[in-house]
């Protein structure tokens, strides 16, 4: 997962 | 499949169309407006004198701007947020960079062979800096014979759609869950396609072959720039762009 921060961070944030 | 009657379809083809255009970046009537703004004879010269390292990393920016706009794309779509994490990161991962390539035609002019690229249009020689003439030119003829079908927005939307969910990408958990909606999407596509009397694109649009040996090539650029700039791409390309290509 932390391979993948930025990716997960997008994925968790609300659609803006 | 989930989708099964067609007013199920018919939803499916509206969000996907609607997904894509809240999430295409720049409005394809913006990017035939400005047709007519080249750049000059100066600017590509300066373009051209700047050195490999500052054009890597704009580009870097660039393709990173388009791929947050891919994602959000991902985000919209119907079903995306229903698979694992795991699932939606090795389809971003996979697709990501294959989804801009395709909307990549919508930036590009066939008549002088440009592209639209940081506000201005230009040809491949903008790009010479990069240092991988090879590739660029891979990537203008990929978008020559992709608008070369004058593919309509909603097609875009759809076949994008399609790049993005592929049951068949390597390391998938719930790989039925993905073969149900990529079979959900195919039959959106095609039921878009018949609508408007358009079936024989189908058989035009480019092997999947294609975008993934663009992305290859990408790849092995980017792997022999870090060889030699290893600073470079850890100081100042974006951190997305590094997690997803280096």
């Amino acid at each position: 997962q932390e391979k993948h921060r930025i990716l997960h961070k997008l994925l968790q944030n609300g659609n803006s | 499949a989930p989708y099964a009657s067609l007013t199920e379809i018919e939803h499916l083809v509206q969000n996907v169309c609607k997904s894509y255009r809240e999430t295409c970046q720049l409005r394809l009537e913006e990017l035939l407006r400005q047709r007519a703004n080249l750049f000059s004879r100066e600017e590509v010269s300066s373009y051209q004198r700047k050195s490999e390292w500052e054009m890597w990393e704009r580009c870097a920016h660039r393709l990173t701007e388009a791929i947050q706009h891919v994602v959000e794309f991902a985000k919209r779509l119907s079903g995306f947020m229903e698979l694992c994490q795991n699932d939606q990161i090795i389809l971003l991962k996979a697709g990501a960079m294959e989804v801009v390539l395709v909307r990549m035609c919508r930036a590009y002019n066939a008549d002088n062979h440009t592209v639209f690229f940081e506000g201005k249009y230009g040809g491949v020689e903008l790009f010479r800096a990069l240092g991988c003439g090879e590739l660029i030119g891979s990537i203008f003829d990929f978008s020559h014979s992709l608008s070369a079908l004058r593919l309509s927005e909603d097609e875009i939307a759809l076949y994008t759609a399609l790049v993005l969910i592929n049951a068949n990408r390597p390391g998938l958990q719930e790989k039925r869950k993905v073969e149900q909606l990529q079979c959900s999407l195919e039959l959106a596509f095609h039921h878009h396609l018949c609508k408007t009397h358009r079936q024989g694109v189908l058989a035009q649009l480019p092997p999947k072959g294609r975008l993934r040996s663009l992305c290859s090539q990408h790849l092995e650029k980017l792997q022999v720039f870090q060889h030699l700039h290893p600073i470079v791409v850890q100081a100042a390309f974006p951190p997305l762009y590094k997690e997803l290509f280096s």
